[in-house]
C-alpha cells in the first residue's frame, strides 16, 4: 500500500501505547499493529471497529469445551499463588448448584494457613458438599479420599481446590502431576477439566505460568480473575493465542455471584475502553 | 556465513572509527531492543519512555570506552542508571517515640500482605524486638484464622479480640502498650484502590492509628497497571515503603521500577518465598539486572 494511503503512524503509535499497557505484551501487540498497518487511510475513521474485530479474530470460540457427561465431572484447580483458585472455586459451586447440580468441593491445599477453612466456608456459602483432612499433609490422598466418596454419594461435580505454587518449584510441579495420575487412576479421563487461575493484574509471566502448567498437568481452560479491578487482564489473549487454550470464566469480584462466563465481544470492548 | 561476518565487522569497524562517541544513530538499535527488553520485564511503557528518554540523554556526546561499542556502553549506563533510581532513596522502620511503633500493611488482594506481615513479625522477634499481629480482615473467609496460625507457628502472639475494623486495631495498640510489646503490625483486607468504602477504611485506620510506617504490598508479577494501584493507593492512603512479593518466581519484576518511578517511595524488602523466614533486603544492583534481563 503506497505510504500516502496507510494509517497516520502517530495513530497507531496510541493504538499501539493501549495494546501494550493492556498487558497484551510486545508479541502479540506487534502482530496487531503488522495488521492494522495494512489497512487502508481511508478507513481510519472505522479504526477502532477494525482493531476490535482484529483482537476478537485473535479468539478461538471454535475450540471445543466438551463438558463430559461422565459422573463426577472433575475439575482441577492450579495457578500460582494468590490469584484468586479458592476463591473461584466458591463461586463456580454457587453456578453449578444454581444449575441444579450435586457439587463436593474438596480441600487440596494441605500447606497454606487456614486454606482448609477456607474452602470449608465457601462451600457453606454455595451448598456443596465439603471434603478434606484438616491434618492432612499428603493433597493426593485428599483427592483419593474425594473421588471416592463422591463415586459414592454420586455428586455430579468435583472440585479440587490445590496449593498456590510457582511454575519454577519441580517438587510443586511434581506433586501437581501426581494429584493427576491419582485422579486418574480412579476415574479414567479424569479430571476432565485443569482450569487455570490467573490474576488479571499478572503481567508477561502469565504467559509463562500457562506454559508450565500446560506442560506439566495440561491445561483445559483458564479463569481470568479480578476483572473488577483496573488491569485489563491482556496477557490471557497473548496465551490464547500462543497456546489455544480457552478462557471460560472472568472473576469480576470477591462475592459468591462475581463470575462471568467469558464472552469475546465483551471481554474486547472492555479491554479497549 | 562468511559475508555476514565481514558486513558485521565492518559495521564495528566503522563504527569505532567514525567518532567514538555514543551518537543517537550508533545507539538506535540498542534502545530499541532496551525498550523491547523492559516492556516484556512489564515496566509501564510510560514509564520505559522516560527513563529510555532520560537514559540516552545522559549518554549522548559520552566517550566510548575502548573495549566496548556504543551499544554495549550504553547497555551498561542503563544497568548503572536502573540501579541508581530503584536505590536512589532507602526507608527503615521508624519506631515510635512512645511504644509501640505501628506497621500498617496495605495493597490488592492477594498479594501476599498476610505472609509478609508473618515474615516481618519473625525478622523483628530475631531483633530482639516485641512484635505483636492484629488482622483486620474480617471479610476473607479465615482470614483472621490464617493470621493466628501463623502467629502461633513463629512464636509471635497474635490479637483477636473485639470484630470492629478501626476498634480491633486501636485495641490491639493498646493491648500492646499494655503488655509491653513494642511493635504492631497491622494486617489489612486485600482492596482496590478504586473501591471508595475500602480505601476510606484504609483511611480511618490511618487517623486513628497514626501508624510510623505504611507498607504498601505489591505482587512481583504485576504487569502494566502496578503504575495505577501504587499511584493511587499513595495518593488516597500514602505509604512509606514498598514491599515486592513473590520474587523467587522468575519474574522479570518489572513493576518495581514502575512503582518507584510513579511513587518516588523506596522498595524496603522483597519477599522470597512462602515461608516466614522468606524476606530478603532490597538490592538495587540485583533487581536492576533482572528488569533488563
Ligand atoms: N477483587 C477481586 N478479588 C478477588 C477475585 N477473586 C479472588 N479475589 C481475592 O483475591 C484474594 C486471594 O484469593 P484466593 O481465592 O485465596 O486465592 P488463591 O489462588 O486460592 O490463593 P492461594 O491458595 O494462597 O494460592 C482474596 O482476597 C479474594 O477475595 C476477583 O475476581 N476480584
Ligand atoms: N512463592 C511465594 N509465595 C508467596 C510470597 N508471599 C506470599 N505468597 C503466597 O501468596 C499467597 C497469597 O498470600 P497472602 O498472604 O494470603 O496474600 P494477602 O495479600 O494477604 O491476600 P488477601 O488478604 O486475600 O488480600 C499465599 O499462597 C502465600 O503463601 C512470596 O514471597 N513467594
Ligand atoms: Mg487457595
Ligand atoms: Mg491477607
Amino acid at each position: 500500500l503506497g505510504k500516502y494511503f496507510r494509517i497516520d503512524t502517530r495513530l497507531l503509535s496510541t493504538i499501539e501505547d493501549t495494546l501494550i499497557a493492556s498487558d497484551l505484551g510486545v508479541e502479540l501487540t506487534d502482530i496487531l499493529i503488522d495488521r492494522l498497518k495494512k489497512i487502508d487511510r481511508r478507513e481510519s475513521a472505522n479504526l477502532a471497529e477494525i482493531l476490535k474485530t482484529e483482537i476478537k479474530s485473535l479468539i478461538n470460540s471454535e475450540i471445543s469445551i466438551n463438558e463430559t457427561k461422565t459422573k463426577p465431572r472433575v475439575i482441577l484447580c492450579v495457578g500460582v499463588n494468590g490469584t484468586g483458585k479458592t476463591t473461584s472455586i466458591g463461586k463456580l459451586a454457587y453456578r453449578f448448584r444454581t444449575q441444579g447440580k450435586r457439587v463436593m468441593l474438596v480441600a487440596g491445599d494441605t500447606f497454606r494457613a487456614a486454606a482448609y477453612e477456607q474452602l470449608k466456608i465457601w462451600a457453606e456459602r454455595s451448598g456443596a458438599e465439603f471434603l478434606g483432612n484438616p491434618k492432612g499433609k499428603d493433597p493426593s490422598s485428599v483427592a483419593f479420599d474425594a473421588i471416592k466418596s463422591a463415586l459414592v454419594k454420586g455428586h455430579d461435580t468435583v472440585m479440587i481446590d490445590t496449593a498456590g505454587r510457582l511454575h519454577t518449584k519441580s517438587n510443586l510441579m511434581d506433586e501437581l502431576a501426581k494429584i493427576k495420575r491419582v485422579i486418574a487412576k480412579q476415574i479414567p479421563d479424569a479430571p476432565h477439566d485443569i482450569w487455570l487461575v490467573l490474576d488479571a493484574n499478572t503481567g508477561q509471566n502469565g504467559i509463562v505460568q500457562a506454559q508450565e502448567f500446560l506442560k506439566t498437568v495440561g491445561v483445559t481452560g483458564i479463569i481470568l480473575s479480578k476483572l473488577d479491578g483496573t488491569a485489563k487482564g491482556g496477557a490471557v489473549l497473548a496465551i490464547h493465542h500462543k497456546l489455544s487454550i480457552p478462557i471460560r470464566y472472568l472473576g469480576v469480584g470477591e462475592q459468591i455471584d462475581d463470575l462471568v462466563e467469558f464472552d469475546p465481544g465483551n471481554f474486547v470492548d472492555a479491554l479497549l475502553k | 556465513m562468511l559475508e555476514q561476518l565481514q558486513e558485521s565487522l565492518g559495521k564495528i569497524v566503522k563504527t569505532l572509527r567514525s567518532e567514538g562517541k555514543i551518537t543517537e544513530n550508533n545507539i538506535r538499535d540498542t534502545l530499541r531492543s532496551v525498550r523491547r527488553s523492559l516492556l516484556e520485564a512489564d515496566v509501564n511503557y510510560k514509564v520505559v519512555k522516560e527513563f529510555i528518554d532520560n537514559v540516552q540523554a545522559k549518554a549522548i556526546g559520552i566517550t566510548v570506552t575502548k573495549s566496548l561499542t556504543p551499544g554495549r556502553q550504553v547497555v551498561k549506563i542503563f544497568n548503572d542508571e536502573l540501579t541508581r533510581l530503584l536505590g536512589a532513596k532507602q526507608y527503615h522502620l521508624k519506631t515510635a517515640s512512645m511504644p509501640p511503633t505501628v506497621i500498617l500493611l496495605a495493597g490488592l488482594q492477594g498479594c501476599g500482605k498476610t505472609t509478609f506481615a508473618a515474615k516481618l513479625a519473625l525478622m523483628l522477634k530475631n531483633q530482639n524486638r516485641k512484635p505483636l499481629l492484629v488482622s483486620v480482615d474480617v471479610y476473607r473467609p479465615a482470614a483472621m484464622q490464617q493470621l493466628e496460625i501463623l502467629g502461633k507457628q513463629i512464636g509471635v502472639p497474635v490479637f483477636s479480640d473485639e470484630s470492629k475494623v478501626v476498634k480491633r486495631a486501636t485495641e490491639a495498640v493498646e493491648f500492646a502498650r499494655k503488655q509491653h510489646l513494642d511493635t504492631v503490625i497491622v494486617d489489612t483486607a486485600g482492596r482496590l484502590h478504586i473501591d471508595k468504602e475500602m480505601m476510606k477504611e484504609l483511611d480511618a485506620l490511618k487517623k486513628n492509628l497514626k501508624p510510623q510506617n505504611i507498607l504498601f504490598v505489591a505482587d512481583g508479577m504485576t504487569g502494566q497497571d502496578a503504575v495505577n494501584t501504587a499511584a493511587s493507593f499513595n495518593d488516597q492512603l500514602g505509604f512509606d515503603g514498598i514491599i515486592l512479593t513473590k520474587m523467587d518466581s522468575d519474574t522479570r519484576g518489572g513493576a518495581a521500577l514502575s512503582i518507584v518511578s510513579v511513587t518516588g517511595k523506596p522498595i524496603m524488602y522483597i519477599g522470597t518465598g512462602e515461608k516466614p523466614e522468606n524476606i530478603e533486603a532490597f538490592h538495587p544492583d540485583r533487581i536492576a539486572n533482572r528488569i533488563l534481563g
